[in-house]
């Protein structure tokens, strides 16, 4: 464990209490995309299947734990408890057109040829995208309140984080997964044009809102 | 040598 990743992990943590916090104390999912946080649960749900299988440490199994539990809750936040306030007209972005080409592709480009492996593989390349009708969202209302901006820089922050991660590991312990790193770049490019956002309006106190 | 694979992130 390393600053990079421990601090990617905590970024990760505070962007989820970030969301539940939101959606609890303004008792409104008003801004977020139910079809985004539906991904993010199939990503937990197929990547932490090793829970059963393998055990790394308390500190893996809990924030895996936390994880799945977490994505659920935020589900049935947005589907369920506050559905009223769910902004379903916003959320229009085709999941189909992630779903069925990631998976295609994690059949197709994979460590191993195991169930459990390419299920890894399906969460790994999922994660890259799944922030995407979050972002569509976004850029369909034309603006993202505060909390939510702090929300989703939290969440690019963690897989940046990996990235000094990975480089670190490679040169220090000879670790690398190609996998992953390609994944977790795309991941983070995605997040690009929001962090700038982030940083030029945000940080000066003004909401983000994008010219009609 | 360089390991490639182990799941032990999150």
């Amino acid at each position: 464990m390393n600053i990079f990743r421990l601090v990617g992990d905590m970024s990760h943590l505070l962007a989820i209490i970030i969301l539940l916090m939101k959606m609890w104390k303004s008792r409104s999912v008003a801004g977020i995309s139910g079809k985004s946080q539906i991904l993010f649960a199939i990503v937990f749900t197929t990547r932490y299947l090793d829970l059963f299988t393998s055990f790394v440490s308390i500190y893996n199994t809990s924030m895996k734990v936390f994880f799945i539990g977490t994505s659920y809750v935020t589900v049935y936040f947005i589907y369920q408890h506050f559905k009223p306030t769910y902004d379903s007209n916003h959320d229009t972005f085709r999941v189909e057109f992630l779903i069925v080409p990631v998976g295609g592709l994690a059949f197709l480009v994979n460590h191993e040829f195991s169930l459990l492996e390419i299920l890894w593989t399906f969460s790994i390349y999922l994660e890259s995208v799944a922030i995407l009708p979050q972002l569509f969202m976004v850029s369909k209302t034309g603006e993202a309140e505060s909390i939510t901006s702090h929300y989703l820089f939290a969440l690019g922050s963690y897989r940046a984080l990996y990235l000094l991660n990975w480089i670190y590991r490679y040169y220090f312990e000879g670790f690398f997964d190609l996998i992953a790193v390609v994944a977790g770049c795309v991941q983070t490019i995605l997040y690009c044009d929001f962090f700038y956002l982030y940083i030029t309006k945000v940080l000066k106190g003004k909401k983000i809102s994008l010219p009609a | 040598s360089v390991v490639c694979v182990s799941h032990d992130e999150l």
